[in-house]
């Protein structure tokens, strides 16, 4: 797009150019305007997340790369088309109906483990969350590729966020006027909201975070107790049981 | 695709059989997609098609593309559009009519509803194998997250997470009653 975006006479090693605070975190976002990374089409941030802390769904209009730099978390992709596969058995003989009801509780998408040196490969348009269960910060740096043909935008990294705000709004986008960047629920009529999830207007209107001022990164107050698989082998200095076959 | 050669490949497609249709409901309408798996060359082309065919108060649940831009082309009839940016502000927010185009950028949320008799039209993206996601519905964004993230994410209580992940069952088109669509946000 830049026709000499590549005649680089010097290079630096390069800081952070913006800062999002959030309520369970902050993140670091490097300036993709700067020469060496405007040549390679990359997008860089890095995500702290306090323990606790639940980064809210997000995608972006490019692919990325995700490495796991410090601590320990759970993370969860929400890719089309695919099934709920993580689901709690109902449960039976409660009778019908009611029981049913009852008996349910939540069936989601994969959600996944995360420990240091765990990388994390997301396409464009894919929502991802993570959430902190350790104790100490969950640190993530993230590369998108905004020159590759995921993105189709122009070379600005653009996070579409499901849920939250960034009251900060984005710096980096040139010739956009300072604002508070909400998520995309704010921008549709809460009455079409209300429609298109049969719920009620206000509930629509939960669903924009209008009077919210947690940010992307929210602390979670009480258990997260999402249906998960148990730790892998040697994560979190647990072992599982010996199983024979 | 494989036995097929540069000079035998099929080039055309119809759309506009329901029978053919990926998505079907008499009372509302269908939405049929041409992409690269089963029209070949377009994985050449780097396109694929979507045509859309809604009735009166039918609803498109709102959606994104996910690896492509759209163009949007209104064939027959009318309906409100609303559009929604990276920035969470109402990008678009009109009836578009018979002969209009509007482009669709890379996940921008969309949704649709036919206010005339019929509303029609064709998009053409910019992908062989374009996708979407859809912010409500059985298989959208909203389903796929765990009850948690939800109540957290919109300081909701469990049983209101439960209706916004459970209450629609379907997955692209849905009945909608006339309404008033609110002023647009600055």
């Amino acid at each position: 797009q830049w026709p000499n975006e590549c005649q680089l006479d010097q290079l630096n090693a390069l800081e952070p150019s913006q800062i999002i605070k959030s309520e369970g975190g902050r993140i670091e976002v490097w300036d993709h305007h700067a020469p060496q990374l405007r040549c390679s089409g990359f997008a860089f941030e890095r995500f702290v997340i306090e323990p606790q802390g639940l980064f809210l769904p997000t995608f972006l209009n490019a692919g990325k790369l995700t490495f796991v730099v410090h601590g320990r978390g759970l993370m969860g992709r929400v890719i089309p088309g695919c099934a709920e596969t993580f689901m709690e058995s109902p449960v039976f003989g409660e009778g019908q109906g009611q029981g049913q009801s009852q008996g349910f509780r939540d069936m989601h998408q994969k959600v996944e483990h995360l420990r240091c040196g765990d990388t994390i490969a997301t396409p464009s348009g894919v929502a991802q969350w993570f959430y902190n269960n350790g104790n100490e910060p969950l640190i993530l740096v993230a590369a998108a590729d905004l020159a590759s043909n995921q993105n189709q935008l122009d070379r600005n990294l653009r996070p579409f966020l499901i849920a939250g705000n960034n009251p900060q709004g984005q710096e980096w986008l040139q010739g956009r006027k300072q604002q508070k960047q909400n998520n995309i629920f704010n921008g549709f009529a809460p009455e079409i909201l209300a429609q298109a999830f049969k719920i009620n207007v206000e509930t629509a209107q939960q669903l924009q975070n209008q009077q919210d001022n947690r940010g992307n990164i929210v602390k979670v107050n009480g258990p997260f107790g999402v249906i998960r698989p148990p730790l892998r082998r040697g994560e979190g200095g647990q072992q599982p049981h010996e199983i024979a076959n | 695709g494989l036995e097929e050669t540069l000079c035998t490949m099929r080039c055309t497609e119809n759309l506009d059989d329901p029978s053919d249709a990926d998505v079907y409901k008499p009372s509302l309408g269908y939405i049929s997609t041409l992409n690269s798996y089963n029209l070949p060359i377009l994985r050449l082309l780097r396109l694929s098609a979507l045509r859309g065919s809604i009735r009166k108060n039918a609803m498109v649940l709102p959606q994104w593309n996910v690896n492509a831009n759209a163009a949007l082309y209104v064939t027959n009839g009318k309906a409100h559009i609303q559009m929604v940016n990276d920035n969470g502000e109402r990008v678009f927010d009109q009836e578009i009519s018979s002969g209009q185009l509007l482009v669709v950028p890379q996940g921008f949320s969309v949704m649709k509803h036919a206010i005339g008799e019929q509303f029609e039209w064709i998009e053409f993206k910019t992908n062989e194998n374009a996708q979407v996601n859809t912010l409500a519905g059985r298989t959208s964004v909203m389903r796929g997250l765990p009850l948690e993230v939800i109540t957290n994410g919109y300081q909701i209580s469990p049983e209101e997470a439960k209706r916004v992940k459970f209450s629609t069952i379907e997955t692209t088109l849905t009945h909608s009653s006339p309404m008033s669509y609110g002023r647009p946000r600055a």
